[in-house]
């Protein structure tokens, strides 16, 4: 990148990092290539291998490498500033485009736009196979996926498509250790059943507005219990239905971020991320980019549309193989949000039905602390945790950038219910 | 049947209204709906049969 401001990066130059950006070729589809960035650890090469995947669904995942855990923030003057939490501290970060046709990834065949989980989670497993394939150096690090929002549904799909394909003996072994869900969208006949409850308890709708909007949520629940995990029209059919819940949240809770409860959206606008398109635009970092001529699509509402019959199947499904297989997950929600809230993430996440269930639900939970002070509360067992994160709306490393940071070294090293994961680091430095 | 005004769908429960307030929202304004290339941008996609990778500074 040009422009970097590296006088706050102490004793390291830009040179000695490795940052790499390009195109994978998707090898099982008709023409389509997958844009990533690649931003080795600051820390050791040894730290894991982190994808982040961001939801919309057809959003970029600049989105969040530019305005939650990357390494650099943009300022209004187009320069980079170097983001003292980046996620690349604790880890290999990667960051890529998906679906297909969002931000930089491309393809000349219509027939690339997906529609559903098994079309995203094959394209991202082709991707990986591309990218350890050409960075051998990395595929015996242990590897995790990330990601937030509509990644609830992308994720737990990937994660079955990576271990299926390790189990298979297929392509290149992935050595993956687990994936993390923030506010994500993964249960819908349970979170689109737990907005209602949220909205009251927050004060966003009166008891008299919960009545009502409550009686159309056993039609939602019935069309959701139709759509299940591979419907069709049921799941187009349960869309309209379900969101008609949230959308009668929002006429009565007035001009609120549903992003997060504490904020207003001034006019339509709820956050200014219009500096990603001014910087992406820039010939100078399109230049160091390769990307040619090939548009930034931002946020795709193609894709977003493409999606439609994928929005209420459940992703949970999946999910308790993974964790019999000793894959970790972590669920992780900002207390103030409304779309993904932590409420219906926290209720599916002790409904799902695993070996470990009894055990889980019977956990206590535990303050997460973070420089002495509570940053959230967190219950686990085995493999599975779920963290509700204070003072965050729904992108938790924007708003609790430290918090997020260190939840990540936690998880990563398997220290999650205990202190700071380098305290060998903190003595030295005291 | 025939009387389709008393539908009860608002029309914001619409995914194309949904996927533009969306990118309202943020303050977003993406040149294209999508990036699927076009006959006429053909030569977009010269040398990109291969993987491509930069290291960039």
């Amino acid at each position: 990148f040009p422009n970097v401001v590296d006088d706050e990066f102490g004793g390291v130059s830009v040179e000695d990092l490795g940052h790499h950006a390009g195109y994978y070729k998707i090898a099982n589809s008709h023409a389509a290539r997958m844009f990533y960035f690649f931003f080795e650890s600051r820390n050791s090469k040894k730290d894991p291998v982190v994808i982040w995947l961001t939801g919309g669904p057809g959003c970029s995942s600049e989105l969040a490498m530019f305005y939650e855990n990357g390494p650099f923030t943009i300022a209004d003057n187009m320069s980079l500033v170097w983001n003292p939490y980046g996620w690349d501290k604790a880890s290999n970060l990667l960051y890529v485009d998906q679906p297909i046709g969002t931000g930089f990834s491309f393809s000349s065949d219509i027939r690339d736009i997906r529609h559903n989980e098994q079309g995203v989670s094959n394209d991202l497993y082709d991707f990986l196979q591309a990218f350890f394939s050409e960075h051998p150096e990395f595929v015996n690090n242990e590897f995790y996926i990330t990601g937030e929002s509509y990644a609830g549904h992308y994720i737990p799909a990937f994660a079955a498509r990576v271990h299926q394909g390790n189990k298979a003996k297929e392509g290149i072994h992935i050595n993956l250790k687990g994936f993390a869900i923030g506010n994500g969208l993964t249960d819908p006949a349970i979170q689109y059943g737990a907005y209602t409850d949220y909205a009251l308890d927050m004060g966003l709708i009166k008891q008299s507005d919960y009545n009502r909007i409550n009686k159309v949520l056993p039609v939602c629940e019935m069309a959701i219990k139709l759509c299940g995990t591979d419907g069709t029209v049921s799941c187009m059919a349960s869309y309209f239905v379900c969101n008609s819940i949230f959308s009668s949240i929002m006429s009565r809770a007035g001009d609120i971020n549903y992003y997060d409860i504490r904020k207003k959206c001034e006019g339509s606008l709820c956050y200014d991320f219009s500096n990603l398109e001014k910087f992406l635009n820039l010939k100078s970092v399109r230049d160091s980019l390769g990307v040619g001529d090939i548009s930034f699509v931002s946020c795709s509402p193609t894709v977003y549309q493409a999606m439609l019959m994928d929005w209420m199947r459940n992703l949970e499904a999946g999910i308790p193989a993974l964790l019999e297989d000793g894959i970790k997950l972590l669920v992780y929600a900002g207390e103030y949000d409304l779309i993904c809230n932590w409420l219906g993430n926290s209720r599916w996440v002790h409904a799902m039905e695993w070996s470990g269930q009894k055990d889980f639900v019977a956990s206590s939970e535990v303050p997460f602390e973070v420089d002495g002070s509570e940053a959230g509360v967190l219950r686990s067992h085995g493999p599975l945790a779920f963290l509700k994160v204070n003072n965050a709306g729904h992108m938790v490393p924007m708003d609790q950038p430290k918090a997020s940071l260190e939840m990540l070294k936690r998880w990563t090293h398997g220290k999650l219910s205990e202190g700071t994961a380098y305290p060998e680091k903190l003595v030295s430095e005291m | 049947p025939d009387d389709h005004h008393h539908l009860p769908l608002p029309r914001s429960t619409f995914p194309s209204v949904q996927a533009g307030k969306l990118i309202r929202e943020l303050n977003l304004f993406p040149a294209k709906d999508v990036n699927v290339l076009r006959d006429g941008d053909a030569g977009l996609l010269d040398g990109r049969n291969r993987i491509v990778e930069k290291r960039f500074r």
